[in-house]
């Protein structure tokens, strides 16, 4: 599904 | 969080230390690629706008404030405070052959056609290959200060580590994110022949030189 992606990495 | 992630964390951060300490020590930034570190700056401040838009855990905002607050925090020691000192003559790598192509490649290569998204790429692309102006002024020099080798050492660490967090989260998290991968292993491959000359020199006590 689309979403916006959570970016858990630095 | 696994413990390849959060070593690869501390190494970033030890990486950053050193060479603050580095140049706030000797005064000096001498040997250190202004490019590189502007690089490092604009990576560190596209990729950590959703700092804004969403909140991931205090590990995580703590470890991005102090990420581009200590790039920031170099740019000022090197084009400010110890300006003198900054060897401008060897740090002639042209940024724009970087970040244009980089820029490109973003829009063309995503997740998700949108402003942050973009951005949050054009970071991940942009830091695989940062360090470039850094290694093409020690070939130009033919050394490098003991203290800015153990800096490129834990900064390549870093992305290697990352790479053993992919692999550990792809079998047990099932999560996969191709593009942060391949920028993390192209990133990786550009630091392979400094780790070679770093083992084989700078962990025998001797300084880091070029082969003539």
């Amino acid at each position: 599904s689309p979403h916006i992606r959570r970016h858990d990495e630095l | 969080m696994n413990v390849f992630r959060l070593t690869g964390d501390i190494a970033h951060l030890l990486a950053i230390i050193l060479l603050l300490m580095k140049i706030w020590k000797t005064r000096s930034c001498a040997g250190v690629s202004g490019k590189s570190q502007m690089m490092f700056a604009l990576v560190f401040t596209t990729r950590y706008l959703d700092l804004i838009t969403n909140f991931i855990s205090l590990y995580n905002t703590t470890m991005k404030m102090i990420f581009i607050a200590s790039s920031y925090g170099t740019l000022y020691l090197m084009f400010l405070k110890f300006r003198a000192t900054y060897d401008s003559n060897h740090d002639t790598f042209r940024m724009e052959f970087l970040v244009v192509p980089v820029a490109g490649l973003s829009f063309l290569v995503n997740h998700d056609f949108s402003p942050l998204e973009i951005l949050w790429t054009f970071s991940i692309y942009l830091e695989s290959v940062a360090i470039l102006p850094q290694l093409f002024m020690i070939s130009k020099t033919g050394e490098a200060e003991t203290i800015t080798s153990h800096y490129l050492f834990a900064l390549g660490s870093y992305r290697a580590l990352y790479i053993l967090n992919w692999v550990y989260r792809f079998y047990f998290e099932g999560f996969f994110d191709l593009i942060a991968v391949v920028a993390g292993c192209v990133q990786t491959v550009l630091y392979c022949d400094f780790f070679y000359l770093y083992i084989t020199k700078v962990w025998k006590g001797k300084k880091l030189t070029l082969p003539a």
